[in-house]
C-alpha cells in the first residue's frame, strides 16, 4: 500500500 | 518581493503540491523596492482584481512599509487619466507557509511541455497515481488501473545527439529528451506521485515549450518551467510505501 505524504514532512515551517 | 524580483507561493489545502513562482524584475516595465517585504494575500481577490485589466492596461502594484493592503492600479495605456484603484487587504497565512530546502536532485530530465500535459492528461484518465522511472537511458511514465488491469505507458529515450533538439515544435523527435539529461544523472530514481496534480501542473505548457522533472527518492517531484521572464515551480509530494 501506497501512503500519500504531505509536503510539511519535506519542507519546514518558518 | 526582493531586489531580484517577485517570489509567490502557494499551496493546496491537503498540502501536496506547493506552486513557486518566480517573475524577475526585468519583466515590469519599472520595479522600485526600498526593501525586502513579504506579503500574504488571499489569491482569488488579487486574481478578481488583476482579472479587471485588459492585456494591454498598464498595472501598478503598490505596498508600503507597514501596508496592510496591496494597492493594484489599473490604468488604460492611451488614456492615462483614466485608472481604477483596487486595494487587496493581507490576511495572516501563518502556517501555510513552507521554506523549501533546495536539495540536490538525482536525476532531472527535460521534455516539450506539450508531450507532457498530453501524458499526464492520458495517464489520469487510467489511474489516480503514476510512478516515474528515470533510468540512465531514458525515462518512463507509467499508470495502472487496478480495475481492468490496463497500463498506460510512455517512454523517453535519451536524445543521443545534441542535434536531436529542436527549437520549432513541427520538428519535435519521437519521444526523444532534450541533451540536458545525460548532465544531470546521478543514479536511477523512482517516485509515486498523483495524476491529479501532475495534471495540475502540466497545464501551465503555454508558459514554456520544455519542463522538467527533477527527482530524488522519496523526496517530492519537482516539475520546472524556465522562461525568460522567471520560473515557475510546482513540487508535489510522493506517494510512499508504506
Amino acid at each position: 500500500a501506497f501512503k500519500q505524504k504531505s509536503l510539511t514532512s519535506f519542507f519546514s515551517k518558518p | 518581493c526582493s531586489k531580484e524580483g517577485i517570489m509567490l507561493q502557494g499551496m493546496d489545502e491537503f498540502h501536496i503540491s506547493l506552486v513557486e513562482f518566480f517573475l524577475s524584475k526585468r519583466s515590469f516595465e519599472s520595479y522600485a523596492l526600498c526593501h525586502d517585504l513579504c506579503m500574504s494575500l488571499p489569491i482569488d481577490s488579487l486574481a478578481t482584481v488583476l482579472k479587471k485589466a485588459n492585456d494591454d492596461d498598464v498595472c501598478t502594484l503598490k505596498a508600503g512599509h507597514k501596508a496592510k493592503v496591496l494597492t493594484v492600479a489599473i490604468e488604460t495605456r492611451d488614456q492615462p487619466w483614466l485608472v481604477s484603484k483596487h486595494d487587496v487587504p493581507f490576511i495572516d497565512l501563518g502556517s501555510e507557509y513552507l521554506v523549501i530546502s533546495r536539495i540536490p536532485y538525482d536525476a532531472k530530465i527535460t521534455v516539450w511541455s506539450t508531450r507532457f500535459a498530453r501524458l499526464a492528461h492520458e495517464l489520469h484518465q487510467l489511474s489516480g497515481s503514476l510512478d516515474i522511472q528515470i533510468i540512465h537511458e531514458g525515462a518512463r511514465f507509467t499508470a495502472l488501473d487496478e480495475g481492468s488491469g490496463k497500463k498506460g505507458c510512455f517512454i523517453f529515450r535519451r536524445a543521443k545527439v545534441v542535434d536531436e533538439y529542436r527549437d520549432s515544435e513541427d520538428d519535435e523527435p519521437a519521444g526523444a529528451i532534450i541533451h540536458e539529461f545525460h548532465r544531470y544523472f546521478h543514479k536511477a530514481t523512482s517516485l509515486r506521485v498523483s495524476t491529479k496534480y501532475l495534471v495540475h501542473a502540466s497545464k501551465r505548457a503555454p508558459l514554456s515549450s520544455k519542463v522538467s522533472v527533477l527527482m530524488k527518492e522519496d523526496q517530492p517531484l519537482l516539475v520546472q518551467y524556465d522562461f525568460y521572464e522567471g520560473v515557475l515551480k510546482f513540487y508535489i509530494a510522493p506517494r510512499i510505501a508504506d
